[in-house]
């Protein structure tokens, strides 16, 4: 059986894409079998993996519509372990089809159901919004990660978010759990970002994790070379970080 | 009649709302007349403007609701010159109750009309996503701001957003033009930002505003205070290029 993690949060560029692409990739270097399912029309975890998505007819999209089997649909990556269901810009369009659909919230956990077998992690990397995208990946998935930039804007956007947790929670996925809010591009020399991470820490006691994921710019430069931080700078503190993070995910995991 | 301008780019935190808060408030401090509208459920621009979305029921949702005239929904802040139609969570249910409505791509604009006579510019904040309140606001608008953070995964999402433009400028709104295109969160030292930077040139040519926005602390702490930031360091390096942003907007609007 495999666990199913959604890493969402409406709030745009809090490290959501970097989160889903390095612990995952952290995972497949542990040896455990991950799959990576982009759910954003951006497709950045797509080509932050290596796959340049207006060149890949095997995507999301394409597997919604059924034009692909899911067999088709999950592609290796350059790295072991490590497979992904790609992203792709018509899944704007999904979400307007979506719409006339009975349990259109339930539409990709149905579709991908069979995969559970195969992958002992499935992370959902998902679109900056509470649309049918991030609203199928929290209703397919047991745990939620939110990432949360050490900004003000970031703070204001969380009664958002966990209203819309309960809301899941209430009536379409009951098993849905928070596994943790992560702390993004921390950078210790400003006071702003010691003062947020104190605050939610304040408002969310244990369900932080204790890995802070510092401001690294190896994190930022991997995706244009389409590898993880680890496969690009081993050493830099930006793999390292995501490299504790898998420990501690799976430490809350047993 | 007043310029209006869309701030606008899929692409999630690449600075959008600061962008909307403090070319604004430079404008304001030029004495002319300025109308900040916030069309995401984030209500960030609100918020940055000291006015906190939740105790606020004058706001676009409940206007475009017709809960509120025109005349309450507009409100002051507390910077002459500049006034706000605040957004408000709820904002994510007009994009469902858009959908029935025969030209949803105009309602906003259409709303909105009798205020073209009050303010010189009108600046529309938009939300990480394309769905109806950008296209609202793209369909009200003269002029779009496209702002661009120094980084890989922005460069990605380009094509993305031209074709959007493209297809709004055939379909919905012929007059529609890029005013410019915004490096955001520029930092010298990093060799991407500095290369992302040139690839905007070489793409964008003439249409890349000279201004660069630096990546400053001050940016981002103003917020937290309600304030732009030439209201909380007039002296800071943010601050300073935002007004000259503002000088740059003006010359390409002779
Ligand atoms: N810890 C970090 N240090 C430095 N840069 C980072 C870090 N995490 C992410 N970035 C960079 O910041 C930008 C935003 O990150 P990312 O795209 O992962 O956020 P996101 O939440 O997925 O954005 P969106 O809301 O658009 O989906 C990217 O350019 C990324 O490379
Ligand atoms: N030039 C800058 N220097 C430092 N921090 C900045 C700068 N511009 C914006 N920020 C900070 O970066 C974060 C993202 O910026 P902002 O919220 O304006 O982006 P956005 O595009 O409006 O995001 P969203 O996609 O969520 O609407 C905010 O916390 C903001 O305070
Ligand atoms: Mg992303
Ligand atoms: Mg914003």
């Amino acid at each position: 059986m495999s666990k199913k993690i959604a890493i969402a949060n409406q709030k745009g560029g809090v490290g959501k894409t970097t989160t889903a692409i390095n612990l995952a990739a952290s995972l497949a270097v542990m040896e455990r079998k991950v799959l990576v399912v982009d759910c954003d029309p951006q497709a950045n975890a797509s080509s932050g993996l290596g796959i340049e998505p207006n060149e890949n007819p095997n995507n999301l999209y394409t597997l919604c519509s059924e034009q692909i089997s899911l067999e088709e649909a999950v592609l290796p990556t350059d790295f072991p372990f490590l497979s992904l269901l790609a992203g792709h810009p018509n899944l704007v369009g999904l979400e307007i089809e979506l719409l006339d659909f009975e349990k259109r919230e339930y539409y990709l956990s149905n579709l991908l159901k069979p995969l559970e077998e195969e992958f002992e992690y499935i992370f959902f990397d998902c679109p900056p919004s509470l649309g049918l995208l991030t609203l199928n990946a929290l209703a397919g998935s047991e745990y939620l990660i939110i990432p949360i930039q050490c900004e003000y804007f970031a703070l204001e956007g969380i009664a958002h978010l966990l209203r819309t947790y309960e809301k899941v929670k209430k009536g379409i996925n009951p098993r849905l759990e928070i596994l943790g809010v992560l702390r993004t591009m921390y950078d210790k020399r400003i006071n702003l970002s010691q003062q947020v991470s104190e605050e939610l820490e304040k408002f969310f006691g244990p369900k932080v994790f204790q890995t802070i994921i510092p401001r690294n710019v190896r994190l930022s430069e991997a995706p244009s070379h389409g590898k993880p931080a680890l496969a690009y700078d081993i050493r830099s503190l930006g793999s390292i970080a995501y490299l504790n993070l898998a420990k501690e995910v799976e430490k809350r995991l047993v």
